[in-house]
């Protein structure tokens, strides 16, 4: 795991983060669960919680899909390519390629699309970007840079949970091995 | 382009597949250093979105230069691949993968493995001279 430049992170103190969504896609219930499912995904090994906000304009993170050049200097480029990115603490922004074939739930390994992405694999990784990881070498790792189209990756290794217990410290419930049963689930989904 | 389930892909789309945004970069296999080829600069552009190629601020050429060459190494260590410097088979499927957008390397600092080695070299130092003591 690696930190960026300086280390950022959320202020001593923080427990919980809310997150909102970018009205202007009118998300469906099922689209924004995916991203309660990642989030929670950090949240077990963590301090910190994440709940979704009334207010897109007051939410310390915030979410949304857009395409091509949306104004932050770093422009989609449609199918493929660049996935998503995010930014490090405390910006919170969060912004997801609308050109990509997002999978929302199914085992995205049997689709028939090649260009078909999990949608919670991006969210996971993007997440730890927010929260103050960058990118890791391990190959295993969340945090490692690429994902093949039609993979379904959302647990976090080893690598990951130590980074961001260095960062947060550790959920006092967690114990190691409390979510293992659920993340092989995932797995062989 | 967001699909509720994987099975609720409609046949439009599975018949109308875009190939992804970096497949032409495959075309660059085998090329090496001290040579020209049509379009290098768009890879030169790639290394220099994820920080592998500083701040330049001239456009890129079409030529196989030291600095993509540096490049390609440096992304080779932190990707665990054999660091030939050359865009070889591995390299180049590699660089294809559909990835996140933020750099690897962020004002000359790579966030990936080379900072990792440098951590455990002190590491190590630290070690061995409390055994010398």
């Amino acid at each position: 795991y690696t930190y960026f430049e300086g280390t950022p992170r959320w202020p001593d103190g923080t427990q919980t983060l809310t997150y909102a969504f970018l009205p202007g896609n009118g998300l469906t219930d099922d689209v924004k669960n995916v991203f309660a499912t990642a989030f929670d995904r950090w949240s077990e090994v963590t301090t910190l919680s994440f709940s979704e906000a009334e207010s897109y304009n007051s939410a310390d993170i915030t979410i949304g899909f857009y395409t091509g050049d949306h104004g932050d200097g770093e422009p989609f480029d449609g199918v493929l390519g660049t996935l998503a990115h995010a930014f490090s603490p405390t910006n919170g922004r969060f912004h997801l390629d609308g050109d990509e074939d997002w999978v929302v739930s199914g085992d995205v390994t049997q689709s028939s699309l090649s260009t078909a992405v999990d949608l919670e694999s991006v969210a996971v990784h993007e997440i730890g970007h927010l929260l103050g990881l960058g990118h890791s070498s391990v190959e295993e790792a969340i945090m490692y840079p690429t994902i093949a189209a039609r993979t379904r990756k959302v647990n976090l290794a080893e690598d990951d949970i130590e980074g961001i217990q260095n960062l947060y410290g550790s959920n006092p419930n967690y114990n190691g091995t409390s979510t293992t049963s659920s993340r092989q689930n995932d797995s062989s989904h | 382009r967001l699909f509720p389930n994987v099975s609720a892909i409609p046949p439009s789309v599975l018949n109308n597949v875009t190939r992804g945004a970096w497949d032409a970069y495959k075309n660059f296999t085998g090329c090496r250093p001290g040579s020209t080829y049509d379009g290098l600069s768009k890879l030169k552009n790639y290394f220099h979105r994820f920080g592998y190629i500083p701040d330049s601020s001239s456009n890129f050429t079409d030529d196989f230069d030291d600095a993509l060459e540096s490049a390609i190494k440096t992304y080779q260590k932190n990707f665990k691949l054999n660091i030939t410097g050359q865009l070889d088979n591995s390299t180049l499927d590699h660089i294809v993968l559909p990835r996140c957008g933020v750099a690897d390397i962020i004002n000359g600092t790579s966030t990936m493995n080379s900072g990792k080695e440098n951590a455990s070299a002190t590491s190590t130092n630290t070690r061995f001279h409390t055994v010398s003591h």
